[in-house]
């Protein structure tokens, strides 16, 4: 792991006496790799890689007994920072019904995730409502008519000939009409690139105003996340991001390639397919686990 | 990518952004590099150094291991397997098209009793490729719908089968062992099932496919591999080291969500797409 790999590095300066500014910047090429092979996007291993050689190149490090574990907690302590401060939570302002929207790429997770929501959102004392809007996937609309039932959540009950557009506008007048204050609308997977399909989600988002957008996003995508936020947010303007499947070994480096690109937080991580299996992301957690 | 006045160094770099960045990783990468300065100390062209990488790219894809057999046996069994959202189900519902397409008698087991709605999709999807479906009820044990897939394809006389499971995490070891059951199965009803094992893999996947690719495989036994949204922006790299670590070939690539979304993977068009 890492910090073996940069112990080693720095193993062989024991006898040199002073640490030389060549030394660290082997042990940041040890950390550039450990970053890639966790699927940070090349871009932003460079760049954080230079923002924190200073930090690196100095007293902290140079003066250290045990240089390589210092590097690690700068490392550590960066990845963090850049990751987010806190938790931060859905945004439900405005006028109830307040409507959550769930968009991003075929099988990321955002149907499991609408259901996960549902249940943080009822012990949060609220009344979700669930929207199917996928009318493309065959029996998409059933899958999330069945998460309902089970958790016992109401759901509209949408017809797959519809126009989604029309769906989410019916879903509301029937939320605001029966008393659910917040609504989860669940929408079809699509590529980043297709433009009819985005633009489906454009009409969505000025058709019912959602007071979050958020990009449910699978922990073990490659470089690609960084195209997929990027493109997401450009055109939809996200609240923030679920980052699904972390219950598994993927190191999660897109985690961090998406928050730099977009900016946008991390809200929440999905850790398993019960409905019950949805939890708060903390930043430096996911330091940890970049850094293998 | 090599655009004119760029130095031989900006050139390397350029190429390591370019592997890189399609998700090959970093140590094929470095090895790749490594192999191309070697075998071509002189390279100074950036055309000569692009067609050399191709075709260092194109050995690294082809799999000593042959694809398997024609399907000799009847019905020629083929259980799908893969973590969640890959896209097994959709690639079930695009083999068993094929299939149909070439004359042959199709049955789809729906082995995936477990996820909402897991069933009712392959329902519609076998129904559009023109083939058979045996499914119980669900939550119903995953091992009796696929053994009860093959009983029903031998006694109706059918070509082969496509055994549908539920995904599931490689790490999660008691979902492993529920796979390695419905293989059993499979054989308790016929001796050399399953014939194939089809692995599906994301495009989109980073690092992660590696180990995906061997503990399904430790656990089953993996005969062969599909790469899923191809149509994206993802390059599937990953492919490069899946081939050349593990030797098992990449049969099929899945470029879109509809019936005829599916060809057979071609190394030669696969590194150029890379390029
Ligand atoms: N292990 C694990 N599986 C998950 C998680 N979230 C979702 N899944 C599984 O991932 C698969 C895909 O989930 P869906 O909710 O259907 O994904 P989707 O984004 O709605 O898919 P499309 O609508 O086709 O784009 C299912 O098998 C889910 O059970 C998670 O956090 N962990
Ligand atoms: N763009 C694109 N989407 C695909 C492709 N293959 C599958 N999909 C989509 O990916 C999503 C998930 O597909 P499924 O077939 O349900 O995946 P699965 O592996 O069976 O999922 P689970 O059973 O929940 O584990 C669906 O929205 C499919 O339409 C492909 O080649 N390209
Ligand atoms: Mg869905
Ligand atoms: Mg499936």
């Amino acid at each position: 792991n890492l910090s073996e790999r940069l112990d080693s590095v720095f193993k062989k300066l024991k006898g040199h006496g002073k640490l030389k500014e060549k030394d660290v910047e082997d042990g940041l090429k040890e950390v550039r790799i450990a970053l890639l092979e966790a699927d940070v996007h090349y871009k932003v291993v460079k760049k954080f890689i230079n923002d924190i050689k200073e930090r690196a190149l100095g007293q902290e490090v140079m003066k250290s007994l045990t240089p390589g574990q210092q590097v690690i907690k700068i490392v550590n302590d960066e990845l963090t920072k850049l990751m987010g401060a806190s938790h931060e939570d859905l945004n439900l302002s405005g006028p109830v019904p307040i409507p959550v929207m769930l968009v991003g790429l075929q099988g990321s997770g955002k149907t499991t995730t609408a259901g996960k929501l549902a249940v943080l959102m009822r012990k949060n004392g609220r009344k979700p409502y669930l929207v199917p809007a996928d009318v493309y996937r065959p029996a998409a609309i059933k899958q999330l008519k069945k998460l309902g039932d089970q958790l016992d959540v109401p759901v509209f009950p949408s017809d797959a000939k519809k126009d989604p557009v029309k769906i989410c506008r019916e879903a509301v007048k029937k939320a605001r009409k029966e008393g659910y204050d917040t609504l989860i609308l669940d929408t079809a997977g699509r590529l980043h690139v297709d433009e009819e399909l985005m633009t489906e989600l454009v009409r969505i988002r000025d058709a019912v105003h959602p007071s979050d957008i958020l990009l449910v996003a699978d922990a073990m995508t490659g470089q690609d996340a960084v195209n997929i936020a990027k493109s997401y947010d450009e055109i939809l303007d996200i609240g923030g991001v679920v980052l699904t499947k972390m219950d598994g070994d993927a190191r999660g480096g897109a985690a961090l390639s998406i928050k730099a690109v977009t900016g946008k937080p991390i809200k929440f991580i999905g850790v398993g397919e019960k409905l019950n299996q949805l939890e708060p992301f903390h930043p430096d957690r996911m330091a940890s686990s970049i850094l293998g | 990518l090599f655009k004119s006045g760029t130095t031989m160094e900006d050139l390397w770099e350029e190429i390591e952004e370019r592997l890189i960045t399609s998700d090959i990783g970093v140590q094929t990468t470095m090895d790749i590099m490594e192999n191309i300065s070697k075998k071509f100390p002189k390279i100074s062209n950036p055309d000569q150094l692009k067609a050399v990488l191709k075709e260092e790219i194109i050995s690294l894809l082809n799999t000593q291991t042959a694809a398997p057999e024609k399907a000799t046996a009847k019905p020629h069994v083929v259980m799908i397997v893969g973590i969640n959202g890959v896209g097994k189900t959709t690639t079930i519902g695009k083999l068993a098209a094929k299939s149909s397409d070439e004359g042959k008698k199709v049955l789809i087991a729906a082995a995936d009793t477990f996820r909402a709605a897991a069933i009712e999709q392959l329902v519609i999807w076998a129904e559009k490729a023109g083939a058979d479906i045996v499914r119980h009820r669900d939550n119903a044990d995953p091992a009796a719908v696929a053994y009860d897939g093959v009983e029903a394809a031998v006694a109706r006389g059918k070509d082969i089968v496509f055994v549908d499971t539920a995904g599931r995490l490689h790490t999660k070891i008691s979902l492993m062992e529920e796979l390695k059951k419905i293989r059993r199965a499979l054989s308790k009803k016929i001796p050399d099932a399953p014939h194939e094992v089809l692995l599906v893999l994301d495009a989109t996947t980073g690092q992660n496919a590696l180990s995906q690719v061997r503990l399904f495989n430790n656990a089953i036994g993996v005969t062969g591999i599909a790469l899923t949204k191809l149509d994206g922006t993802a390059k599937g790299g990953i492919v490069v080291s899946i081939c050349s670590t593990f030797d098992i070939p990449l049969k099929y690539i899945g470029v879109g969500e509809q019936l005829e979304d599916l060809h057979d993977f071609d190394p030669a068009l696969f590194a150029d797409a890379l390029f």
